[in-house]
């Protein structure tokens, strides 16, 4: 465990939970894509079904279960509770673009053809584009709400926290993941443009709007 | 190397 990587932790789960607030306290999840949200459930799904099967650290499984909760109570918050307040209109993504070559991908590329394993690289795959939908979500109205913004922000330091985590753990334990490093890098490439808008307007007290 | 033994990260 390095500072990279707990720092990583730290600023997904923060990301949660500001997105959980923003729901929470506006009584509205207007401009949140929910589409993203199911994907993000079903990538801490996928992923960490591991939890039936092998045992890592009491930190592992604790994040784990956190993880698996905030999901869940997003979607329910966006689907069921405040669902009068969701942008269906404008959460138009297909998401079969998505689903259909990750799936093949994950069959194609993974380090052992076992259910599990397959399921896993399935998650890192998902999650590497899970965030698309969102990003089309403002492409096509043109703007965010700040808070908004501060939960992608988090988000994509995350992954980019994450990448540093992978470039310390190579040097120092001689440990790489291919399959979760490319699909890091291809996750944070996504974000770059909204870091670029979010330094430009954001942190400059302006609100993210589109041109 | 590349490890398949379980996954540590989140």
């Amino acid at each position: 465990m390095n500072i990279f990587r707990i720092l990583g932790d730290v600023s997904h789960l923060l990301a949660m939970i500001i997105l959980l607030v923003k729901i929470w306290r506006s009584k509205s999840c207007a401009g949140i894509s929910g589409k993203s949200q199911i994907l993000f459930a079903l990538v801490f799904t996928t992923r960490y079904l591991d939890l039936f099967t092998i045992f890592i650290s009491v930190y592992n499984t604790v994040m784990k279960v956190i993880f698996l909760v905030c999901a869940y109570i997003t979607v329910y918050m966006i689907y069921m509770k405040f669902h009068k307040t969701f942008d269906r209109e404008h959460d138009s993504f297909r998401l079969e673009f998505l689903l259909v070559p990750v799936t093949g991908l994950s069959f194609l590329e993974n380090h052992s053809f076992t259910p599990l394993e397959i399921l896993w690289t399935f998650s890192i795959y998902l999650e590497s584009v899970a965030i698309l939908p969102q990003l089309f979500m403002i492409s096509k109205t043109g703007e965010a709400e700040t808070i908004t913004t501060h939960y992608l922000f988090f988000l994509g330091l995350y992954r980019a926290l994450y990448l540093a985590n992978w470039i310390w753990r190579y040097h120092t334990e001689n440990f790489y993941d291919q399959i979760a490093v490319v699909s890091g890098v291809v996750q944070t490439i996504f974000y770059c443009d909204f870091f670029y808008l979010y330094v430009t307007k954001v942190l400059k007290g302006k609100k993210l709007s589109l041109p | 190397q590349e490890t398949t033994e379980g996954h540590d990260e989140l």
